[in-house]
């Protein structure tokens, strides 16, 4: 499904270089529940940012489906994450002048599905994260943790075939933390692939691979039996 | 030190009311040293915010030092906040386009600290937080817990009396986190006082008193014997 082969991301401070990241090689199949550890600024994000096609690494290839990505079309690209993955990002994850709904309706609006069903289905989404009651607040009108779970919604808009979720539980006490791990759950067991960078053991401990990360390269990466 | 009688705060959603506190009344003491809990949307960082001075409730009293804070001009309010208040705010903790380190030299700025000491004192800040390497970067160009570090060195910059942090250790893994509240610890034994929102039960269990919130008034508040 995605296949990160050699790849390095490398960023030019005046001439100083500051490697985000020095010769990944990762394989990822369909279906799988990844957690994604590691010290502050050991790359986690820059990993799922050149994962989910957000970000262009400096060498080496990424494959989906066999199909060399670094040679699609940004247009094409786009199409690809807009149908199929869904995101949730360390910070600065909504449209700061949309309100909740608008900002769980706006990937459905790319994917083109019709206005009545994008304003049901954002309802039902929000009201699943417990966020019905704030569907007209703008994100600066919003908790920590209730932008995070709009975020969350947003990113199940599209009924996508991956999640690539920075820190989602980050800004959410324990209790909520956990509903939102099992609708994360949930989708995986419908095969939906979950890449989740977390800080949290307990939250890794319910995926079904670790990959730990330090300066910018796999330290390991363990099976674990599913719970 | 700190008193709070009463305090309540309302938006106005159109004809809708958002109570984010009704009925909050609370003492801290100097030198305290204290966890705030609850659920998201339960209030705690608008809390933190009136206690911080830097957002004003919509009735009730607000004492620091016996003296009502409501009837201080906000010139003196934001000296006062500026000499003797350090913040580390849930997110958009950082100026984006100042460097790390001139994001920590900002508030000596204010205090009219004198250039060589700012910037020695920063340098020095970011290098025990283990930010050293990362001086020069823009908080676009740091990872998540890399600016969540920068902000508690800005909180720190002034040397306060009071240090008010929501979420702190969120977005740092373990061991990073546990050096930030060893930090902290340390300050407190120099009796500054510590405010903290968290989530995480770890951390509220190094406090000697945690505050918990629930839809916008205090659930309970228990001291804790020293551990
Ligand atoms: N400007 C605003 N206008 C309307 N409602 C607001 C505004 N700011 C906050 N709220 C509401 O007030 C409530 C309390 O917000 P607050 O940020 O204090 O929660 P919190 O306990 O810090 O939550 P979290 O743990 O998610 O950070 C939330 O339900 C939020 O929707
Ligand atoms: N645009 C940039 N320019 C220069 N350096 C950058 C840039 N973006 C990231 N970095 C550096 O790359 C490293 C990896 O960043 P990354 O955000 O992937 O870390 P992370 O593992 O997600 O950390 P955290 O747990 O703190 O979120 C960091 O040391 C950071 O300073
Ligand atoms: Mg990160
Ligand atoms: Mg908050």
């Amino acid at each position: 499904f995605i296949e990160l082969d050699d790849i390095s991301k490398v960023y030019m401070m005046g001439d100083v270089k500051v490697a985000a990241l020095s010769g990944v090689s990762l394989r990822i199949a369909r279906g799988e529940y990844a957690a994604v550890m590691g010290p502050s600024g050991s790359g986690k994000s820059t990993l799922l940012n050149i994962v989910g096609g957000l970000d262009v690494a400096t060498s080496g290839k990424y494959l989906l489906e066999g199909v060399e990505v670094t040679r699609l079309p940004d247009a094409e690209l786009a199409r690809i994450r807009c149908r199929h993955f869904g995101f949730v990002f360390q910070s600065y994850n909504l449209f700061p002048e949309l309100t909740a709904i608008e900002n769980v309706m706006m990937p459905m609006t790319y994917a083109r599905v019709a206005p009545a069903e994008r304003a049901r289905r954002g309802a039902e989404l929000l009201d699943s994260l417990g966020m019905g009651h704030r569907l007209r607040h703008l994100p600066s009108q919003l908790s920590g943790g209730e932008q995070q779970r709009v975020a969350i919604a947003r990113a199940l808009a599209n009924d996508p075939d991956a999640i690539f979720a920075d820190e989602p539980t980050g800004n959410l006490a324990t209790k909520q933390g956990q509903e939102i791990l099992d609708i994360l759950e949930g989708l995986n067991e419908r095969s939906v692939t979950i890449v989740m960078v977390t800080h949290d053991e307990k939250v890794a401990a319910r995926a079904s691979r670790v990959i730990t990360m330090r300066d910018g390269q796999i330290d390991s990466d363990r099976r674990v039996a599913a719970p």
